[in-house]
């Protein structure tokens, strides 16, 4: 699986997420990446995100609104809304996975409860990162 | 007028001792090549849709990672790829599942977000519309890895569902980190 998030020069946000499922599903079988609200989502009043993982659990608790609605109704940074998706409800349900996200301001932020997750940014200011590994 | 991009390539049991140097070395060029491809769209003043796209068809179109060239195979041995873009000024949307000849998925759910009133289509509806609009379409040979395929082969021997990768060490490029 493999995902973008990006937020333009007019402060317009999109988010994509592209993949071929898991080794072996059953033939038929539709994970997050394809779900809007579960493992793409966009709102320019909030954040963009774009999931990776056991598709089930982030349909399950549409993970990638669900941050959206935290920033939205609980006044959560983004960063403190997607640790709260992967370590307490997508974890709770013994799913694993990770997040990547950018809100409406620009911050980056990502997490994940697997052993690692190939991952990326860059912004205008000159930052770029590219992390593998824990 | 700042702008920014982040990417990944899938989460997994990916751990240092798993995997070579030259692993190592072939995953972060591929990620440093979506990054500039998406962020070069953001620096002339293009939009974040653009920039997702070309971020992402550079990862679709490498056989690294489990989208596009290199997905995994589903339980027939075929491989069926599902996408989904979303616009955050309009909440506009597009996505497609269950499609198997089209080269760029994430440039049919661009195509279903702008040129249909419906935000999702699947299997054969989908490509028929892709190649109503002339996508890229390709044959099951193009999307095939050897290295993916023997994953199948070992989770069926097991008879459990693999997401698309768990680490070990392989002497080829492609890692089989565990979740796509």
């Amino acid at each position: 699986t493999v995902g973008c998030v990006a937020i333009d020069k007019a402060g317009n946000i999109a988010a994509g997420t592209s993949t071929g499922g898991m080794t072996n599903k059953k033939y038929g079988r539709i994970g997050d990446s394809p779900i809007i609200g579960a493992g793409t989502y966009a709102n320019n009043k909030t954040c963009g995100i774009s999931a990776t993982g056991t598709g089930e659990y982030f349909i399950r608790t549409l993970a990638a609104h669900e941050v959206s609605a935290m920033m939205m109704y609980k006044d959560l940074t983004l960063k403190e809304a997607i640790k709260q998706v992967i370590h307490v409800e997508i974890d709770s349900l013994g799913g694993d996975g990770g997040l990547i996200g950018l809100d409406k301001n620009g911050n980056i932020a990502w997490d994940f409860n697997t052993a690692g997750m190939y991952r990326g940014y860059k912004t205008s200011a000159g930052d770029q990162k590219i992390e593998i590994f824990k | 007028k700042s702008f920014a991009l982040v990417i990944h390539g899938g989460a997994g049991t990916i751990k240092k001792e798993y995997l070579s140097e030259a692993q190592e070395k072939a995953y972060r060029e591929k990620l440093e090549e979506a990054l500039n491809a998406g962020y070069s769209v953001l620096k002339k003043g293009g939009s974040s849709i653009t920039a997702v796209q070309k971020a992402i068809n550079v990862m679709e179109n490498s056989p690294l990672f489990n989208a596009g060239k290199g997905a995994v195979f589903n339980s027939l041995g075929k491989q069926e790829m599902d996408a989904s873009i979303m616009d955050g000024k309009t909440l506009n949307s597009g996505a497609v599942a269950g499609v198997s000849h089209i080269k760029n998925p994430i440039n049919a759910a661009i195509l279903v977000k702008d040129s249909t009133r419906h935000v999702m289509l699947s299997g054969k509806g989908a490509e028929d519309f892709a190649k109503q609009y002339h996508l890229a379409m390709e044959d099951a040979k193009y999307f095939y890895t050897e290295k993916r395929y023997q994953q199948l082969l070992k989770m069926q021997k097991r008879d459990s569902v693999q997401l698309d990768h768990s680490t070990s060490m392989i002497n080829t490029l492609i890692d089989d980190h565990k979740l796509g």
